[in-house]
């Protein structure tokens, strides 16, 4: 029996959305979130879902400060973590990483589920060596479960020696975040602004419970 | 729940940005649709690294954010369709055009309110053309518009014309349908409320018995 122990599984053994770009002056490349200049990413089985082991521990840095923007769930039943990342943009105009955690949606657990955000963050801020208020923190899974705590601090060194500034750094990425999802889903594109090239990329996931009302 | 991050090197303002992110959601992800619960938990975060060098971005007016915003509503729309097209259950993606509001917002109103019924969804499931309930969700969208201008196409089959349904191959428009649920390809379904500028879409799938199975098991 071989020791479940949190490792990076390998991304692309995990199907792949068909992705519909609407056209335009753009070009589809690979990469992701990774496609663009500065950031990194990392998905890894950190021992966080019910069952399976798939990844499902994911991070995104950034080597500079990154100018950051964010749209969240005007549901009024707010999980912790958007509470979170909405009192960080207020302070903040810039962020450095996103980590990003499916099994349990820290929603419905009130203070102290607030407070498991805020150790999450300030634990991967002194492994990145940067401020706290720089982590931004998304979850998904059930309504009403902490986050296994233990088990993601214990994961956040490997996930940050695991990224990479590959495409498969963004799709082992894009698998980790998925619940219920079949697919992963993940894109970027080049295209030009002022006549220099730029990069757009991106991952998201969702199969259940959407219909977002995001602002 | 959707959850989603993007990245971009592009040199943009802080306030700038925001502002683009929000128009390029409410483009996208506000747009999509599978069972009409809006979850607790429902987050996009943006980050721009500036790392590509190019002109910088300080006025949402500018040539340069007008190419970035475009971009920016590209990738978000890819994402925001794969999500609806994965939707819990699904055989197929549906995508609905609305031309002919007042204003963008109005037309996108109506295509939500057409990707959001469980009827049309079930109608989709069941391979059955049906305007009618396509008419209604645009009725009850809570969008004014004069019902003798409504006009309905299922792909290329002209349903409604003039507020009135047309005759048309019920067989052809049901293998239109049967089609896309094999290959779990896209249904088109376009809709004209009048002659305004104003067009949106928006992006739903069909209504399955796997949705309600996999739902009763997953608890939350």
């Amino acid at each position: 029996v071989s020791a479940t122990t949190p490792t990076d599984v390998d991304a692309s053994s995990f199907p792949a959305a068909p992705i519909f770009l609407p056209q335009g002056p753009w070009s589809q490349i690979p990469g992701g979130v990774t496609a663009a200049q500065g950031f990194k990413a990392a998905g890894i089985y950190g021992g966080l879902r019910a069952v399976g082991q798939k990844p499902d521990l994911a991070l995104v840095t950034c080597d500079v400060d990154a100018i950051s923007a964010g749209a969240f769930t005007t549901n009024v039943v707010a999980a912790a973590p958007v509470l979170y990342c909405k009192n960080a943009l207020e302070f903040s105009e810039t962020a450095r990483a996103v980590l990003i955690n499916a099994g349990q949606a820290n929603a419905g657990t009130g203070d102290a589920g607030y407070q498991d955000v805020i150790e999450c963050a300030n634990a991967l801020a002194k492994l990145l060596k940067m401020g706290p208020e720089e982590v931004l923190i998304e979850s998904t899974g059930v309504i009403g479960q902490r986050i296994k705590k233990g088990a993601l601090l214990e994961s956040l060194p490997n996930l940050v020696s695991s990224l990479s500034q590959s495409t498969l750094g963004a799709d082992a990425a894009a698998v980790a975040i998925t619940t219920t999802d079949l697919v992963s889903k993940s894109v970027a594109i080049e295209t030009e602004v002022g006549g220099a090239t730029i990069t757009v990329g991106g991952m998201a996931k969702g199969s259940g419970m959407i219909h977002p009302n995001m602002a | 729940t959707m959850l989603g991050v993007i990245t971009t090197d592009a040199v943009v303002a802080s306030d700038v940005w925001r502002k683009m992110v929000q128009i390029a959601v409410n483009r996208s992800f506000n747009q999509i649709t599978v069972d009409g619960d809006t979850s607790t938990n429902d987050t996009v975060i943006a980050l721009a690294s500036g790392l590509s060098g190019s002109p910088r971005i300080s006025s949402l007016q500018s040539h340069e954010a007008v190419e970035l915003q475009a971009g920016l509503d590209a990738v978000m729309q890819g994402l925001a369709k794969s999500i609806a097209w994965d939707g819990e259950g699904a055989t197929c993606l549906i995508e609905v055009s609305v031309t002919g509001g007042e204003i963008e917002a109005e037309a996108a109103k109506i295509a939500r309110s057409v990707a959001s019924s469980s009827l049309v969804k079930a109608a989709i499931y069941g391979r059955d053309p049906n305007w009618g309930r396509i008419a209604c969700a645009a009725g009850y969208a809570g969008i004014s518009f004069d019902q003798k201008k409504l006009r309905v196409l299922l792909g290329d089959i002209l349903l409604m014309d003039g507020g009135e349904p047309q005759l048309f191959d019920r067989a052809a428009a049901s293998a239109y349908l049967k089609k896309s649920g094999e290959t779990h390809g896209t249904v088109d379904i376009k809709v004209s409320v009048g002659d305004g500028p104003g067009r949106g879409q928006a992006w739903g799938c069909d209504l399955s018995y796997d949705y309600v199975k996999i739902n009763a098991e997953y608890t939350t």
